[in-house]
């Protein structure tokens, strides 16, 4: 039986939300260490990646390993019921066929449950190795948001050039081009508003921005995003949780 | 001119 409850219904809100609209059917793999997640969206150019670790939760059990087939647009409409305040329990049986959503308000004697039917999903899992990346850059999550949804406007793709110790997004379109460069920085007050760069070797890549436009719903989710990349395959795009990942990678564009 | 790659030249299946 699985039964974990969260603190607040927000942080599940976030991570839904984060993902829904990249990929809609999804495996949620629930373990005595928590529930992981891996899906490829239908053009299989970005995967998610996905760990709520048992931390993440206020209580959470799961005696034996269970598999919930959701589809998330669905999911989404009823997680969207609770406040993000309230407690919110997942709650299924060992093979369940729904999982009961249940939210708590702390304020008041106000408890809301709602049943999700459950799909069987046969969804492809990708075998990911680790890799060395040729470039880890640390930034905060808004600075990137904001550099993707400026640059889109200009073109398809973002260009990512690391140099020593710089960081250049780049993109050429019809109406012109915009670049915007990064360099590392530390705020000794606010740590998470620093830049850190490490590179090992120079990168040069392109990323269709329709991608990373996905990609960035997840600023709300972590005050930086952690972006590794190398030549020639896909970059990680990392957002912290209280315990666990969300993690995007992302196939690269080439040159014809 | 670029075209995208997909995940499946990278990884493989489990």
């Amino acid at each position: 039986m699985l039964e974990g409850k969260f603190d607040e219904a927000s942080l599940l809100k976030k991570i839904i939300d984060a993902i829904k609209d990249c990929v809609q059917l999804c495996n949620f793999n629930c373990t005595e260490k928590g529930i992981t997640l891996q899906a490829v969206d239908d053009s299989r150019v970005l995967l998610v990646s996905l760990l709520i670790g048992e931390e993440a939760f206020t209580d959470y059990r799961c005696d034996r390993n269970i598999t919930l087939g959701v589809d998330l647009s669905s999911f989404s409409k009823m997680i969207k019921c609770g406040n993000n305040e309230d407690f919110l329990t997942l709650i299924a049986e060992d093979s369940p066929d729904t999982v009961l959503v249940v939210f708590e308000d702390k304020n008041r004697e106000r408890i809301s449950e709602y049943s999700l039917k459950l799909m069987d999903i046969d969804n492809e899992f990708l075998k990911i190795d680790d890799m060395d990346y040729d470039s880890v850059i640390t930034m905060p999550a808004g600075e990137f948001a904001k550099i993707v949804r400026d640059l889109k406007n200009l073109s398809e793709s973002l260009g990512i050039l690391v140099t020593k110790d710089t960081v250049k997004f780049l993109s050429e379109g019809d109406i012109g081009s915009g670049s915007v460069v990064v360099k590392p920085f530390t705020d000794l007050e606010k740590p998470e508003n620093s830049v850190k760069v490490s590179l090992k070797k120079p990168v040069n890549l392109t990323f269709g921005l329709k991608y990373l436009s996905d990609i960035i719903k997840a600023t709300n989710l972590a005050e930086s995003v952690t972006i590794k990349i190398a030549d020639k395959v896909p970059a990680l795009f990392e957002y912290k949780l209280p315990s666990g990942y969300l993690r995007f990678y992302l196939a690269p564009k080439f040159d014809e | 001119k670029t075209t995208q790659s997909s995940l499946m030249n990278f990884f493989g299946k489990k």
